[in-house]
């Protein structure tokens, strides 16, 4: 005769999930409440997965009325009370990688006979945009029924005269992975309410078990007037950029593909399947070649050839007899491609305007040839000279992801995972597609310099259709009434400045005139991009330069209570003449890192000790 | 549509109405030479009157090719294209942009106006008219200024493009005419006697909204006497 949704003398009888996003910056508060109906003290876990991308800003918690919030300390200060923790036998809880977007929060408590808790937990994420769409999403995956259970999101954009943004087109809620409501919702506000009932939830008319497994996705993009949008809050600003309607830049492409012995069977079918497909997307007016590698290099071409008809039928039958052999030459592949495209730019054999992009797929590390790491590293970047971007793209789990996540970041490019399943190939053309329509080249943003500091990085490479240029600062004088911001670059066919003339007075007066509640979400978005872009760049540095990049993302992220690689979060609750500890920090892309990296403690002093369920990837 | 041509040598200007059903497209300049042509295709009144006395028109679309680099620029009051042979690039009047190519710059300025110019020595102006989305009788449109077109050839003829070479008129007999605050007079142009009326029109490069009163001659019929041949000569099938 236990009450509705209790299991084994625990009732969780409040999840909430509020997501609020303001201008693509999205804020999240988890929270959830139980009771301990048992008559003994009992243990409750409070799992969340969030994006990878998001950094946790807050932990709560709060037992029977009295709450103890979330400090966030440099790593090592955090780590030395969890070691304390730990020795001591408490509670341990992990963050780790889940899943391909995923990473898991957990933690547990143990609670009284007939106390309540409340776990608290908050995160902020920048969407961004891709293929034309942000998404906002959360894993809805309750471990028993729940009483008051709600998903809420709110879009809220500060719509103005200006032209903001002032319209979600869609959102889709995807439950089970079987329900599929589409809504589209107006702004300036939009609102989605998920709130199913006890009965909704049930697996079956009388079992306890919950039905809801699922994802709960938000896929949107802003009605865009104009290429450009900028808001000014308190002294800060960010700068969206997303032009449309321009021509695709013609672009020369090198495959540089991993055919050794490990590709072997399905990650080659793939790989081919995905090369075929991608073949058929290939615009006539681009230039390619493959260049394949295992103990040797070959390449399909000499030199570049243009995308005609009869060239990606004779592509198509190269691909397919590609076969795998031998050990893996990264560094002889791609040097051989870097030259082939350095080459034909030289001797005019691609067109005057169009841009270059190398694309490597390896499923290990390098072995043969020039196998280490640092000196491939060093080797890729002289010979590229920042002239066109590298993105690295690591198939399954055997490899040094951060080295090519490190090699591809100081080569204007960036590394992708392939996950070893049977959307492989998927993932490989979806990666190929988000980098086959360069809309601008060369591109950079600029602001009158003794108006504006502590700006996020300005200039890139590529500017792809469906993508957007965020670039965020601070303004010298809070008072100035007025700024100009230049976005310059490349197109198809004609270079382009893009201008707009940001009037703070006319902003200010038409945000007064909004009913909207800004708070200081630009302030956070400069903080999340500039911690973020110094953590990228620290991947890079060495020395003097990696200790100051580092001081700078580590005193951002206690100055904004962001948990990063750099710092964690520690909850401490002082009971029993003795402190109760609890750690979160953030994992980083290694795997096998992650798994060893305890992160949580709670001290727990009338339960024996133990070590709380961790779910892995 | 008005069509205003400044004399500087005199210190005075010439305009004329072309009243035209609304879809017609009218041949502005054309220049073999330079290769450069521009089209303006009419819209009329939300409403759409009948009677074409009482209708008004104005240039909802223009287009402005260079036939010599494959280049064309249409222009409407909702956005702006430009292409490159068959490759379009596609800017809103939201946009604030500048660009440039080969023999090519355009500059719009958001929600004013856009300066091409080609080379140097042809430069054109558009000015956008917004007028209020709710009234009731007409539609945003367009205006069409050449600002500088030294560079045009002797041969460049249109309606407006024929104006390019020095002409030479004379007005007299000044005299009153049904209007008491718009005096007629006799202007002899191209061997023909027309008579004409004192008005003004305006010059809105400045300001889309206010524009600056140009005081003109006002030839009637639709510019005939004025402009080489008839009216009706100068409509062309497409807009390019």
């Amino acid at each position: 005769s236990l009450p509705e949704g209790v299991v084994n003398g625990i009732e969780v009888y409040s999840t909430k999930v509020s997501c609020k996003v303001t201008s693509r910056f999205a804020h999240n508060v988890v929270t959830t409440r139980a009771v301990n109906r048992a008559d003994t003290a009992k243990e409750v876990s409070f799992d969340v997965e969030l994006p990878k991308t998001a950094f946790i800003t807050n932990f709560t918690l709060t037992i029977d009325g009295v709450t103890y919030p979330g400090n966030v300390k440099e790593k090592e200060v955090a780590k030395k009370q969890y070691e304390k923790a730990v020795s001591q036998g408490k509670t341990a809880g992990l963050v780790k990688a889940s899943g391909r977007k995923l990473e898991k929060f957990t933690v547990s408590v143990n609670v009284a006979a007939g106390s309540k808790v409340t776990f608290e937990l908050t995160y902020e994420e920048l969407l961004k945009r891709h293929k034309g769409k942000y998404e906002m999403y959360l894993k809805v995956k309750p471990k028993q029924l729940i009483k008051h259970f709600e998903v809420i999101t709110c879009c809220c954009s500060p719509a103005n005269p200006a032209g903001w943004e002032s319209r979600v087109q869609s959102h889709t809620l995807e439950l089970g992975g079987a329900a599929l409501i589409e809504i589209s919702i107006f702004l300036p506000q939009g609102r989605v309410s998920f709130k199913p009932s006890l009965d909704q939830q049930r697996s079956c008319p009388n079992c306890t078990d919950s039905l809801l497994d699922g994802d709960f996705t938000i896929t949107y993009d802003v009605n865009r007037e104009s290429p450009g949008n900028v808001q000014v809050i308190n002294g800060y600003f960010v700068h969206f950029f997303a032009p449309q309607g321009l021509p695709v830049v013609p672009k020369n492409v090198v495959f540089v593909i991993d055919i050794s012995g490990s590709m072997q069977g399905r990650k080659m079918q793939q790989t081919k399947d995905a090369l075929l497909r991608i073949l058929q997307d290939v615009k006539e007016d681009d230039y390619l070649n493959f260049i394949l590698f295992s103990s040797d290099v070959t390449t399909w071409k000499e030199s570049l050839v243009q995308a005609t008809p009869q060239n990606i039928q004779l592509a198509k039958e190269f691909v397919k007899n590609i076969k795998v052999e031998g050990a893996t030459n990264i560094n002889d592949a791609l040097l051989r491609g870097i030259e082939m495209l350095k080459k034909a730019r030289e001797e005019h054999l691609i067109p005057e305007r169009s841009t270059s992009i190398v694309i490597m797929l390896t499923d290990g590390d390098a072995n043969t040839g020039e196998s280490r790491p640092e000196k491939i590293q060093e080797n890729v970047k002289k010979a590229i000279d920042g002239e066109f971007p590298l993105y690295n793209l690591g198939f399954g789990k055997y490899l040094n992801y951060n080295f090519l996540d490190s090699m591809a970041l100081e080569n204007n490019g960036f590394a992708r995972r392939i996950y070893e399943d049977s959307d492989a190939d998927l993932q490989l053309q979806g990666f190929y597609e988000e980098v086959a329509r360069p809309l601008m080249t060369g591109v950079e943003v600029e602001y009158p310099h003794n108006d504006i500091q502590d700006l996020t990085q300005n200039t890139y490479q590529h500017f792809y259709d469906g993508s957007e240029i965020v670039v965020a600062g601070q303004l010298v004088d809070k008072d100035m009434s007025h700024f100009k911001a230049d976005v310059k670059g490349h197109g198809a066919l004609n270079d382009l400045t893009f201008t707009e003339d940001v009037d703070l007075e006319e902003m200010e007066k038409a945000r007064k005139e909004q009913d909207y509640i800004f708070g200081n979400y630009i302030e956070r978005l400069w903080a999340y991009l500039t911690i973020e872009q110094l953590l990228d760049k620290r991947k890079n540095s060495h020395g003097e330069e990696k200790e100051n990049l580092t001081a700078q993302a580590l005193e951002l992220s206690l100055k904004y209570h962001f948990v990063t690689p750099l710092t964690s979060m520690v909850v401490t609750k002082p009971e029993d003449n003795d402190d109760q500890t609890a750690i979160a920090d953030k994992p980083g892309d290694d795997p096998s890192a992650s798994s060893v990296v305890p992160v949580m403690a709670y001290q727990v002093s009338y339960q024996p000790p133990q070590v709380t369920y961790v779910d892995g990837d | 549509p008005h069509f205003i041509i400044q004399v500087p040598e005199k210190d005075d200007a010439i305009c004329f109405n072309i009243d035209e059903d609304p879809g017609t497209v009218l041949r502005l300049i054309q220049d073999p030479v330079t290769g450069l042509t521009v089209n303006g295709q009419i819209i009329g009144d939300k409403a759409g009157s009948p009677d074409s006395k009482a209708r008004k028109t104005y240039f909802g679309k223009l287009g402005i090719a260079n036939t010599h680099v494959s280049s064309r620029i249409e222009v409407t009051p909702e956005k702006i294209t430009l292409w490159n042979g068959d490759t379009p690039s596609t800017f809103s009047w939201l946009d604030t942009v500048t660009l440039t190519q080969d023999g090519l710059s355009v500059k719009i300025n958001k929600k004013k106006n856009m300066v091409i110019s080609f080379g140097d020595g042809v430069t054109f102006v558009v000015i956008l008219h917004e007028v209020w989305k709710k009234q009731p009788a007409h539609h945003d449109f367009l205006g069409f200024y050449v600002v500088e077109g030294h560079r045009m050839s002797a041969q460049t003829h249109g309606l407006l493009g024929q104006f390019f070479h020095p002409f030479d008129y004379e007005v007299f007999d000044i005299h009153p005419g049904s209007d008491p605050t718009k005096p007629d007079a006799t202007m002899l142009v191209k061997n023909h006697r027309l008579t004409v009326t004192r008005g003004s029109q305006k010059d809105y490069r400045k300001d889309a909204s206010i524009g600056r009163k140009v005081s003109c001659w006002f030839v009637h019929n639709n510019g005939q006497g004025l402009i080489d041949g008839d009216h009706r000569d100068y409509i062309v099938p497409a807009l390019f």
